[in-house]
């Protein structure tokens, strides 16, 4: 463990329980895209898979557990409560997702470091999470509305990948033989949709605009 | 076992 993972970690949770929060105490998601949610529990529920039959640690597992629970705290409560769930933007919100599970499943099955079952989950995982932010970014775009709960949940994310990537090359350096193309280079890629959202975010910040 | 080390992040 390192601070950049430490870190990387701490923000990512941030992110959540802050999203999580918000809609819970003011019973609104507006701006905010559940198919991005739905993604992000899907990301959860393939990778975690191991939390019963591997420990790592205490963390690791208690981590997990916030992780999943709050991701699929968040879907319910767009999808079956009722006053969060009227205030669910649905014409906005239509990515259609389904298709980013589809093809990370097929490319999980072409490229993987090791064919079983948990690793091609694990690695379906990793793809999903790197574009699981498109619905969220196409919803913005089309709202315009970037108010804090979706501008903060977003900044935070992006903070998480960052320190993450920050994380890795800490580790390459540091343990011998610490080399996963597939982590890193859906990281990168991750980390630069979010690039594209900061630059934009950033400028309509400056110019005092409404993000274009 | 080599599951866990190269999944041991989150």
């Amino acid at each position: 463990m390192n601070i950049f993972r430490l870190a990387g970690d701490m923000t990512h949770m941030f992110s959540v329980l802050v999203l999580l929060l918000k809609i819970h105490t003011i019973k609104s998601c507006a701006g905010v895209s559940v198919k991005t949610q739905e993604l992000y529990a899907i990301v959860f529920a393939t990778r975690y898979l191991d939390i019963f039959t591997s420990f790592v640690s205490i963390y690791n597992t208690f981590m997990k557990l916030v992780f999943l629970g709050s991701s699929f705290s968040i879907v319910w409560y767009m999808r079956y409560h009722k006053a969060v769930h009227r205030t669910y933007d649905r014409e906005q919100d239509t990515f259609r997702h389904w298709f980013l599970v589809l093809s990370c499943l097929l490319l999980a099955l072409l490229i993987h470091e090791k064919f079983t079952f948990l690793e091609v989950l694990w690695t379906f995982s990793l793809y999903l999470e790197a574009v699981a932010i498109l619905p969220q970014l196409v919803l913005l775009q089309r709202t315009r509305n970037i108010d804090n709960l979706t501008g903060q949940y977003i900044f935070l994310l992006g903070g998480y990948r960052g320190l993450y990537i920050l994380n890795w090359i800490y580790r390459y350096f540091t343990e011998p033989h610490f080399v996963h193309w597939i982590t890193w280079i859906t990281g990168l890629v991750q980390t630069l949709l979010y690039a594209d959202f900061f630059y934009y975010y950033f400028l309509s910040w400056k110019n005092n605009k409404k993000l274009n | 076992k080599e599951f866990d080390a190269a999944h041991d992040e989150l």
